[in-house]
């Protein structure tokens, strides 16, 4: 049984090392056969090139995916704490009697933008 | 195809950008 | 598990093949060499849109620290 096992294992391995052979064998010829020229290449080329860019792509969307997020949560903590800060000078405002100059146009754009 | 998704997520950044660019701006306004 | 990961090892090999077996005479006509200069020429725009996507994703993860130590300005001003 054990010996039917190393055969079988012998078997994959070398179906497995004619395939890559196939492969290097057909790439090989289609470089000699259309080596790339200045600014056209030759199909396996176009074809890693097409996965190197297409990981590339699933890289950078890993890596933005999580940034939207972030600034939502941070941008939500900054109005949070500003709308907190607002009301607590109001209150502030009532008991001392203080008057304090009314937002100027710009602080009002702003304070909308943030709303 | 994978151009169009480029572009469209290329879109969302940008736009998104100049969301943050402008809620910068106001914060600072506002914490003078 | 282990037999069908093997098998899928060996189906992916023989794909590779198959898809380099029908490029092998893409070079000879020139219908489909033309083709084959479009995707080049499309992969050297998307690779520019790449380059401009990865730019704009590091100026979003700067603008996200900025924004953190506006969070941490905020709260001071609060406590003020």
């Amino acid at each position: 049984m054990e010996a039917e096992v190393d055969k079988l294992e012998l078997m994959f391995q070398k179906a497995d090392s004619d395939l890559d052979y196939i492969q290097y064998r057909l790439e090989y010829e289609i470089k000699t056969n259309y080596p790339d020229s200045a600014g056209k290449k030759n199909p396996v080329t176009l074809l890693k090139e097409l996965s190197a860019i297409k990981s590339r792509y699933q890289t950078l969307q890993v890596r933005f995916k999580p940034i939207a997020g972030a600034q939502k949560e941070t941008k939500s903590r900054i109005c949070a704490t500003f709308s907190k800060t607002m009301t607590l000078i109001q209150e502030l405002q009532k008991q001392t009697d203080l008057e304090l100059l009314p937002l100027t146009e710009e602080e009002k754009t702003a304070a909308e933008q943030l709303r | 195809t994978l151009k169009d998704e480029v572009n469209i997520i290329l879109d969302k950044a940008s736009l998104e950008s100049q969301q943050s660019i402008g809620f910068i701006k106001a914060t600072k306004i506002l914490m003078k | 598990s282990d037999l069908e990961q093997l098998c899928s090892h060996i189906n992916e090999k023989i794909g590779n093949i198959k898809k380099t077996l029908s490029l092998r005479n893409c070079g000879k006509e020139p219908t489909l060499k033309t083709i084959l200069n479009k995707i080049g020429d499309e992969i050297i725009v998307v690779n520019e849109l790449l380059n401009k996507l990865e730019l704009e994703i590091q100026y979003q993860e700067q603008t996200n620290i900025s924004l953190k130590v506006m969070v941490f300005l905020v709260m001071k001003q609060n406590k003020k």
